[in-house]
């Protein structure tokens, strides 16, 4: 449901699934709620030439450019999470009281270059 | 590497509940309105807690860790049912917060639509007694008092203002509740079911919002 859908090659930047089950992290016996969440991650090329697709800022734009020119000492720009969302955790603390939550950026919602 | 991530998450340590309470219904209903199948999670404004119109990013419900006082043994003439000592640690709280509401909750085990009437007391600690010095040097004042039946299982005391300068832990001397029978025409004084009902009192609890100015700005409101 997050961000618009696209249809990129494979190997292109873009959000991949993730989600992270606080039990595998061993977090269980105090994360009351959610049991774990879609924190999911950006992976990918931002090949030359950068297309809407990739969401690509004006610094992606130019740095791809410069890239063309000098390919051994500019790399390319790297696939970034543009776009990110809070959660609310439910959980116990040190004192036993309940605690609930709210952290900023804990979910990838749409990635660019 | 976790100790890490744990303190950029606002936590000290990795937390180990000794004796976890139960997530208050509230707690409940607040996570699912954030959190919920059905929510609409671009629109939630998490830095508001509609339920209680206050703006918070943090509730919490505080354990009460005071003790129990037996009200005879300071004063044996005293018609006191229930005597306790309050106390929240707020300290657990980051600099960064700003309390925006505290609510007490003293909790019943079961309510009685022709319970008799009962007074109840609730003081600030102002300054402590040494130890064995029983209440006669403890200073105290009344914040509410107020005569209730039995009619719910919990009564409700706003406590925003204390939580605020609790902030500052040398204020923080914790509270007393006292519960004591109304002398009602019908009964005499010295009646040995003038506390009953009372027996069943359960626990008290804090609730309490903040606000984390770092994460939560104020948009300007519009023209």
């Amino acid at each position: 449901s997050h961000g618009r859908l696209k249809f990129l090659p494979s190997n292109m930047c873009k959000r991949r699934r993730l989600y992270v089950e606080f039990g595998d992290v061993g977090w269980q016996k105090w994360v009351i709620a959610p049991r774990g969440y879609f924190a999911n991650y950006c992976q990918g090329e931002c090949p030359y030439p950068l297309t809407d697709v990739l969401n690509g800022s004006n610094h992606a734009i130019l740095q791809t450019l410069a890239h063309s020119f000098e390919p051994n000492d500019v790399p390319l720009p790297c696939c970034i999470p543009i776009k990110m969302s809070p959660i609310s955790v439910l959980f116990y603390d040190n004192g036993d009281n309940v605690v609930l939550k709210h952290y900023e950026n804990m979910s990838v919602d749409e990635c660019g270059c | 590497r976790e100790i890490m991530l744990l303190r950029n998450l606002g936590l000290p340590s990795r937390p180990k509940p000794v004796s976890p309470p139960h997530v208050p219904s509230i707690l409940w209903k607040l996570f699912n309105q954030r959190m919920g199948p059905s929510t609409a999670k671009k629109n939630a404004n998490l830095c508001f807690v509609e339920d209680f119109n206050v703006p918070g990013s943090t509730v919490r419900a505080i354990s009460d860790q005071g003790r129990f006082v037996n009200p005879h043994s300071t004063n044996p003439t005293t018609t006191v049912c229930l005597e306790k000592r309050l106390f929240f640690n707020i300290s657990i709280m980051e600099k960064e917060e700003r309390v925006t509401m505290g609510r007490l909750e003293v909790r019943f085990g079961q309510n009685t639509y022709y319970g008799r009437l009962f007074d109840l007391r609730l003081y600030r600690i102002t300054q402590l007694s040494l130890k064995g010095m029983g209440n006669q040097k403890m200073s105290r004042k009344l914040l509410t008092a107020q005569t209730f039946r039995l009619l719910h299982k919990s009564l409700y005391f706003n406590l925003t203002e204390t939580c605020q300068s609790w902030q500052d832990p040398r204020k923080n001397l914790g509270l007393t509740l006292e519960i004591s029978p109304r002398k009602e025409g019908s009964l005499l004084a010295g009646q040995l079911d003038e506390c009953q009902g009372i027996q069943t009192f359960l626990y008290t609890s804090l609730l309490a919002v903040t606000l984390d100015s770092a994460q939560c700005t104020m948009s300007r409101a519009k023209r």
